[in-house]
């Protein structure tokens, strides 16, 4: 493809990724470096600050649940799982968003946000950590990573890699418009298990992997390899992806008051 | 995969009023 069009798709993209992700790097960077002069997050740092920084957390609740009757941890989990869940709302808008996505196959548009969507979830989580915590709830809340840890079993486990993974992501330097082209590639990935029709999915990443390649020689024209060192992330995120899966299915089985938001529920069930 | 994917497929479909999740 021309130089011109792989431009006019960079762009494209990175304007769906601004109208869908309302928390960009740009925004969540200025938040934590404190250049906003706005309102510093709320920081939560232990169980005291936990409760006292609840109101907010989240938007929506989900109802049937007595939220009297739950821990902190769990009811602190269950919100995670709400955001979540109009996370992926956003992840899949983004995705209609790819010219192409929404001629496929409609059972391989399902399989590609399937598997995609938790890889998304955890580069888009990037921008929002640090070494030492992560912001959350739309930025309003930084919550320490110490504090994570502190967490009972198998909960303290759950963020600890996506530190890991974010800190070493973080140093690629990615902006806004490096990312919207790079979760596109995420999306469009023709190796998911039971995709129908291969050839076109593979087509269209062909062509916003050419658009992030010339987007990265233009954007970072200094960083040696950046477009490599960013493909082979793609490998970590797919370990991270299936730990996370499986923390999950081990609280499933020993959380008694655990729930499950159906929508996690679909993406995750036969995963890996 | 339609059948086990209710939600996903809704919110693929439907363009402008997001399910309520």
């Amino acid at each position: 493809p021309e130089a011109a069009d792989l431009r006019a798709l960079a762009r494209h993209l990175y304007e769906a990724y601004l109208k869908y992700f309302p928390l960009t790097k740009a925004k969540a960077r200025a938040i934590l470096s404190g250049k906003t002069g706005e309102k510093v997050p709320f920081v939560i740092h232990d169980m005291k600050s936990l409760m006292e920084g609840e109101q907010f957390i989240n938007c929506r609740q989900i109802p049937s649940l007595d939220h009297q009757q739950q821990v902190s941890t769990l009811r602190f989990f269950h919100s995670c799982q709400s955001r979540s869940a109009e996370a992926v709302r956003e992840v899949t808008e983004f995705a209609k968003s790819i010219p192409g996505f929404i001629d496929l196959d409609l059972n391989d548009q399902v399989t590609l946000l399937k598997y995609g969507v938790i890889e998304v979830l955890i580069i888009m989580m990037s921008p929002l950590m640090n070494k030492d915590g992560t912001l959350i709830s739309y930025g309003q809340i930084f919550m320490t990573r110490e504090f994570l840890k502190s967490l009972r079993k198998p909960f303290c486990q759950m963020m600890e890699p996506k530190f890991e993974f974010s800190v070493k992501f973080n140093t690629l330097e990615l902006d806004d418009s490096d990312m919207a082209l790079f979760l596109a590639v995420i999306i469009l990935s023709g190796d998911r298990p039971g995709l129908l029709n291969v050839k076109p999915i593979e087509q269209l990443q062909e062509t916003v992997l050419h658009s992030l390649e010339l987007q990265l020689k233009l954007n970072h024209p200094d960083s040696l390899q950046l477009f490599a060192k960013l493909l082979q992330k793609m490998t970590d995120l797919r370990q991270i992806v299936t730990d996370h899966v499986h923390l999950i299915e081990l609280l499933k089985k020993t959380e008694v008051d655990m729930f499950l938001h159906p929508l996690l529920q679909e993406i995750m069930k036969d995963l890996y | 995969l339609k059948e086990k994917h209710k939600i996903l497929h809704q919110l693929l479909q439907n363009s402008t009023s997001p399910v309520d999740l």
